[in-house]
Parts: C-alpha cells; structure tokens; sequence
C-alpha cells in the first residue's frame, strides 16, 4: 500500500483515491498515479472539466475528435460503466485494468463478447458481425465483394457458432477464443505491466511514496 | 488473405481496438 501525500490528495479531489483504486486493481499505486497524468491529458484536451467526454476519447485514439468510429464508440461506452456518458478516472482505471497482462482470461474474454455484442442482446448475432466487418473495411479502405463477406461470415459462423442457432452465446464464445487465442491479442497491453518506466513522462509529477509491502 | 481469417481476426485489426493509442502523446 502506498501512503499519499497531502498535495496528491489534493490532487486527486474529486476523483477515487489512488490507494483505493490499486488494491481493486493489478496495478500498483504509484502505476494508478501515472494513469491519473494520462487521464488528465485526456480529459483536458477539449473541456477541462476532469472527464473524459467522446471527443476526447477519440481524439486520444485517433488524434482526431471528429472522427466517428463503430468499434470506439463501444469501447467508450464499455468504459462508461455509470453510463453518465463520460468516464470518470475510477471507471477509466478499472476498465484498462482487464487489459493488464495479469487479468484473468475470463475478465478478458467476458470483456471482448460485451465489446462485440454490440445491441447487448448476450449474443454475438450474424448481422452485427457483419456490420463490424464492414465498418472494418471502411477504415482501412479495404473492398471485398459482398459475396466474399458472406463467405467469411459462413466461416466464421461454421467455427463459432456450435449449436447453429445463427448466434454466438457467451460459452460457445469463450469456447472459441480458446481455439483462437490470437482473437483475445487486442485485450492486453503488455507495457501496462509498469507504466511508470514505460511512460517515464508521467512518473515526474509522483507524489506517492511506495511502501515496500 | 482476408478469406482465410474468420472474422473476428479482421474485426480486430481496427486501429480503434488497439487502446495502446491513448498512451501516444
């Protein structure tokens, strides 16, 4: 546990407490203090207020706010967890923490069927994957022929979806992710196992001295 | 070839799936 400083409390007001947050957390206090200098760099790069709103989001992932984006607006939303329609440093915090190299694959897995259940049916349905596809394709100005979509799908669907009911349920999922661990490559950030050395920026406003443990 | 990889495998390859982006300056 970490102690913390009255100026980092000060810090922090408004926001949860760093200690707090790092014992619900893989991350270390001093890594929380470090998430808090990204946070605020987010959350002060269109309005100030110690949020993150949608703008700010993707500006942060595509150093573009206008840029709409199917797959970021469902992260957002993911992130949102009060569903306040801006995310908060707990919410910001906690939700990173799945993408910890030390979170569970079952925290990982449950997160990437929320993120593609995109009507949050608790199904993965054909025509969502077919929109996500296609809102794919657009990204990365990619053209495949709509017939060469279906047959992806068919693939897919032949793979995924076990007991051919047209949808992927949360087993047949979790199923699936463990013959294609490769699908789960996007839910860990390696270099958030110590921030604080990767991202040495951030370290220098540290106000929280780790007690060794 | 995007026809031999389920797709799933493409989906992920949005560069807004990849969160290591928030952390570029």
């Amino acid at each position: 546990m970490g102690c913390f400083h009255s100026t980092a409390a000060r810090e922090f007001s408004g926001h949860e407490n760093p200690v707090k947050l790092a014992s619900e957390t893989a991350f270390s206090v001093s890594e929380v203090e470090a998430l808090f200098e990204l946070f605020k760099r987010i959350s002060s790069s269109v309005v100030d207020d110690g949020l993150i709103n949608k703008e700010e989001f993707q500006l942060a992932l595509f150093q573009n706010r206008k840029k709409e984006n199917l797959f970021a607006n469902r992260i957002f939303d993911l992130f949102d967890v009060k569903r306040k329609g801006v995310i908060d440093f707990g919410d910001f915090v906690r939700s990173l923490n799945v993408f910890h190299p030390n979170a569970s694959l079952e925290d990982k897995t449950d997160f990437s069927f929320r993120l593609y259940d995109m009507d949050c049916t608790g199904f993965i349905e054909r025509q969502e994957v077919k929109q996500m596809l296609i809102a794919l394709l657009c990204e990365s100005e990619m053209k495949l022929a709509d017939d060469t979509i279906e047959m992806i799908l068919d693939q897919t669907f032949n793979d995924a979806d076990v007991d051919r009911d047209g949808k992927i349920d949360k087993t047949e999922w979790s199923d699936f992710v463990i013959k294609n661990p490769s699908l789960l490559k996007i839910m860990t950030l390696p270099y958030l196992r110590d921030i604080t050395t990767t991202f040495p920026s951030f370290v220098f406003n540290s106000e929280v001295d780790e007690i060794a443990t | 070839q995007p026809t031999s990889m389920n797709a799933f495998e493409l989906i992920s390859m949005s560069r807004a799936l990849d969160l290591g982006n928030l952390f570029e300056e």
